[in-house]
């Protein structure tokens, strides 16, 4: 419970200024996407040179101030209250922003419409991290062949079958018994796919899940 | 002047450092210190509640990589690697201020700052209702540490929150992606073996099940082979899962089994202990009336100890025990040495190509019902022993000839240490 001091709890009401603003124009669509690294930001150097008193960090600052000020230009109808950060956009700044919505659209599974619509209004208002995305990372590792393990577990039936005939292991490598000494060894599929082995009446049966193993841990929530 | 200065110097180092696809290592040493600051509390759990999860959620990262993560109350703030805390609004001298409720619900610095909106309400890990603080907050440490926003689902470095599953836990990629920064977990290991376990299944029949463990000092890991991991958790302290184990670890696990014998031991120093399987404990009495530990000189005429480590063999009924360069194999039959024993191991495990041999002190020989193989493992290699279809279909191979080594960490995945502040949370 968040910790109040006001019989009424109003000091722990979230004021309405607190609450983010919601994106629900272009205007503020393009500074979500600004701000989140989808529309190349400016390039500060070149910034800082041509306007020495500027500080990168302002820039998020700046954004804010627009999204502030968006709301304020948005709510009054008269176009003359528009303040210096003007909605007009140049062709080609509507270009960057229109591609920057696809992009946007396709990382999040959307449908890539390049319109600011609903479902697009929709996943901008989700909760997020505030750390920019960046280029997607999109060719990420790739998880063994899960070949080699779990021979004895195998949950695919087809190689269920074949445990020794296609050499997984002989028993003379499993149980080394001596050419006089073997076990009465047949594979039977269980239904709950997994291998087993009826070793003289003893089935072996695969891996042990995560329900078995040690069960005594304690405390092991996770 | 000055202030432009520094700002010019940081973009300069943010672009320097700017986050490519894959990420950026962002730090060169691997004990990193973290603290959740003062002046930074959520005024929405306790203190000890928000330590807690973020102790859980540093100790996820170390369970996938080789960092170690301390919590570190007492050093000056500069010696902190990442620090943690709750704002509203303009909050600790950020300059990226909060939007309140919604959106925006923390973010993360590269020079290792991570700040939580305290607007949003964030709950504990058992709690399925609000924002999960151990959920965001794994995920602005994988900042912090280099990883950037991927969309790729199922990871936990995807930009916008996903209504808190049951359980989440970091998955394969998101396990390589951070391993492509630090490098994979290595490291020697005490023993490893499967402990093999018998249950009825309800129609009566007999099922015989193994669980693969590795341990090193006084911990352990489950490693689920069909996962191509260790257990979620994992490692956990020695006498929390194996009762009556000495708590500084092992150097040897044996299981004898055959059509007449069934029996665990472990070795540790000059003793060994008889592991009860029904109930999860080593034996103080067994029914022949032996008190444990033992001496191994007692149970093992001819061995000497402390040993290496040891397997036994079911192909000739030994138990095979090393020590140094030498192998010295026991017949449970005849309860003592077999005949010619000590050799030396490249004697018994010629290597199979010139030059690629551990020579001695072995630290576990492994049978493996996965594999169906014979492992030797030594620091971060292991040799695997060749087996009937290995010279099947090489006749030449020698009898227990070595295969070329490999790394352990190349077929056993993310076997990771966590600091010894974090085993248990």
């Amino acid at each position: 419970e968040k910790l109040f001091h006001s019989r009424d709890h109003s000091d722990v009401q979230t004021p309405q200024s607190h609450r983010a603003a919601v994106v629900t124009d272009e205007l503020k669509a393009e500074l979500f996407l600004s701000r989140y690294g989808f529309i190349k930001p400016v390039n500060w150097e070149e910034a800082q040179l041509e306007d020495p008193d500027s500080d990168p960090d302002d820039f998020l600052d700046d954004l804010q101030a627009r999204i502030q000020e968006g709301t304020s230009v948005l709510h009054s109808r008269d176009k003359s209250q528009i303040g210096h950060h003007d909605v007009f956009k140049s062709q080609a700044e509507n270009r960057a922003f229109i591609s920057a919505l696809k992009e946007f659209q396709r990382v999040s599974g959307l449908v890539v419409t390049g319109v600011f619509d609903e479902a697009t209004k929709e996943a901008m208002n989700k909760p997020r991290c505030g750390v920019p995305d960046q280029n997607m990372d999109l060719n990420a590792p790739v998880e063994p062949e899960n070949n080699q393990t779990d021979s004895f577990d195998k949950t695919d039936s087809n190689n269920t079958s074949d445990l020794f005939s296609s050499g997984n292991y002989s028993e003379d490598d499993l149980f080394g018994f001596n050419n006089t000494e073997s076990f009465l060894v047949n594979i039977s599929n269980d239904t709950n796919s997994n291998t087993s082995m009826n070793i003289n009446n003893t089935s072996v049966d695969g891996e042990m899940g995560n329900v078995g193993g040690n069960t005594n841990q304690s405390g092991a929530v996770r | 002047r000055r202030r432009r200065h520094l700002a010019f110097l940081v973009s300069g180092r943010r672009r320097k450092r700017d986050l490519a696809e894959s990420g950026f290592m962002a730090f060169s040493k691997t004990v990193l210190k973290w603290r959740l600051i003062g002046e930074g509390y959520s005024s929405q759990l306790s203190v000890e509640e928000q330590r807690y999860v973020f102790r859980l959620a540093f100790r996820m990262w170390s369970e996938v990589s080789p960092l170690e993560f301390v919590e570190d109350v007492w050093s000056p703030l500069e010696d902190v690697d990442i620090k943690l805390g709750f704002g509203t609004g303009r909050h600790l001298g950020c300059s990226q201020r909060f939007d309140g409720t919604g959106q925006e619900f923390a973010h993360a610095w590269f020079l290792g700052d991570i700040h939580f909106d305290d607007d949003e309400h964030f709950t504990g890990p058992n709690s399925h209702s609000g924002i999960s603080l151990l959920k965001v907050a794994v995920h602005e440490i994988g900042h912090v540490l280099g990883l950037p926003h991927t969309y790729r689902p199922g990871s936990i470095m995807q930009p916008s929150y996903l209504p808190h599953e049951s359980s989440f836990e970091m998955d394969w990629m998101d396990r390589k992606a951070i391993q492509h920064l630090y490098g994979a977990c290595k490291g020697r290991f005490d023993t490893v073996f499967d402990w093999i376990r018998k249950e009825k299944t309800p129609y009566g029949d007999l099922i015989v099940r193994f669980n693969t463990y590795f341990m090193r000092d006084g911990w352990y890991w489950l490693y689920e082979n069909r996962n191509n991991r260790t257990r979620y958790g994992d490692p956990v302290a020695l006498q929390i899962g194996w009762h009556g184990l000495p708590s500084d670890g092992v150097d040897a696990h044996v299981h004898v089994w055959s059509k007449k014998r069934d029996v665990v031991y472990f070795f540790k120093g000059t003793q060994f202990w008889k592991y009860d399987n029904e109930n999860d404990q080593v034996f103080i009495k067994d029914s022949d009336g032996h008190r444990y530990p033992r001496l191994v000189s007692e149970g093992f005429p001819g061995v000497p100890s402390p040993i290496d480590t040891a397997f036994y063999d079911r192909r000739d009924s030994h138990i095979y025990f090393f020590k140094g360069t030498q192998v010295f194999a026991f017949s449970v039959e005849t309860s003592s040495l077999a005949r010619g024993f000590p050799k030396t191991i490249r004697d018994v495990f010629p290597p199979v190509e010139r030059g690629d041999h551990p020579d001695g002190h072995i630290d576990a020989a492994y049978f493996s019902y996965t594999h169906s193989a014979i492992f030797l493992l030594k620091g971060t290699r292991f040799w695997q022993v060749a087996g009937s279809r290995q010279r099947w279909r090489r006749p030449l191979l020698p009898r227990n000839g070595l295969l070329p080594h490999r790394e352990v960490d190349q077929q056993w995945f993310d076997i990771c240490n966590v600091h010894p502040t974090a085993l248990k949370l």
